[in-house]
C-alpha cells in the first residue's frame, strides 16, 4: 500500500 | 481520474452551487448551519494548503480554489449579507467537541508528523463529522426545505462515489490511503439516515419532514 503524499485527489 | 471521481466532484461542486442558490434566490439563510459552514471552510483551507507547495493538475488546483473561495462567499452571505435570517437559536451544536478530538486524532494517527500532512488529516476527519451541526439543525426544527435537501443529497453523494472511487483505485492502481477510506465511510454512514428521508419523501414531491 502507498500512503501517498503528494494526495491528489480533493 | 476515473468516472466515480469526476461524479464525486462534479456532485460536491453541485452542493455547493445549490447552497448559494438557495441563499441568493430566496434571500435566506434558514434552515442552513453556519456552524457546519464554519467547518467546511475549515475543512478546505487546512487540508488546500498544499496549494503553494504541489501542483497536481490544472483541474485540482480550481476545483480548490473554487471549494475555498465559495465556502467563503457562503459564510459572508450568511453572517454578514443575509444575518438577519440566519437561525442561530437552533444552530447550536457546540463545533468545539468536533475541531478539538479531530484535531488530537490527526496529531496522533497520520501518515507523517509533519506540520501539512497533521492539517491534511485534520481536514479529513473534520469533514467526515463537519455535516453534524446541519443535520442537528433539521432535526430541531424537524425539517428542511426542497433545495436544502437537494443541496444535503448532493453533499453526501460525493463521498459516497468517492469510495466507489476507492475502490476502483485500490484494484486499477493498488493505491489506498486508509485514513481517508476510513474518515469517507464514517462521513458517507453519518447521511445514511438522510438518505433514507429524501429518497422515500424528498424525491416524491413531499417536503422533508421528520416524524413528530
Amino acid at each position: 500500500g502507498n500512503m501517498q503524499t503528494p494526495h491528489d485527489e480533493l | 481520474m476515473n468516472i466515480f471521481r469526476l461524479a464525486g466532484d462534479l456532485s460536491h461542486l453541485l452542493a455547493i452551487i445549490l447552497l448559494l442558490i438557495k441563499i441568493w434566490k430566496t434571500r435566506s439563510c434558514a434552515g442552513i448551519s453556519g456552524k457546519s459552514q464554519i467547518l467546511f471552510a475549515v475543512v478546505y483551507v487546512s487540508r488546500y494548503l498544499d496549494l503553494v507547495t504541489t501542483f497536481i493538475s490544472l483541474y485540482n488546483t480550481l476545483m480548490k480554489l473554487v471549494f475555498i473561495t465559495s465556502s467563503f462567499a457562503t459564510l459572508y452571505l450568511m453572517y454578514v449579507k443575509f444575518k438577519a435570517t440566519y437561525d442561530h437559536n437552533h444552530d447550536s451544536f457546540r463545533i468545539e467537541f468536533l475541531l478539538l478530538p479531530c484535531f488530537v486524532l490527526a496529531l496522533l494517527i497520520n501518515a507523517s508528523f509533519t506540520p501539512l500532512e497533521v492539517l491534511w488529516t485534520f481536514s479529513i476527519y473534520l469533514e467526515a463529522v463537519a455535516i453534524l451541526p446541519q443535520l442537528f439543525l433539521v432535526s430541531k426544527t424537524g425539517e428542511a426545505e426542497s433545495i436544502t435537501s437537494h443541496y444535503l443529497f448532493a453533499l453526501g453523494s460525493y463521498r459516497a462515489l468517492y469510495l466507489l472511487n476507492w475502490i476502483y483505485r485500490y484494484y486499477a492502481e493498488g493505491h489506498y490511503d486508509l485514513i481517508a477510506i476510513f474518515a469517507g465511510a464514517i462521513q458517507t454512514i453519518l447521511y445514511c439516515d438522510f438518505f433514507y428521508l429524501y429518497i422515500t419523501k424528498v424525491l416524491k414531491g413531499k417536503k422533508l419532514q421528520l416524524p413528530a
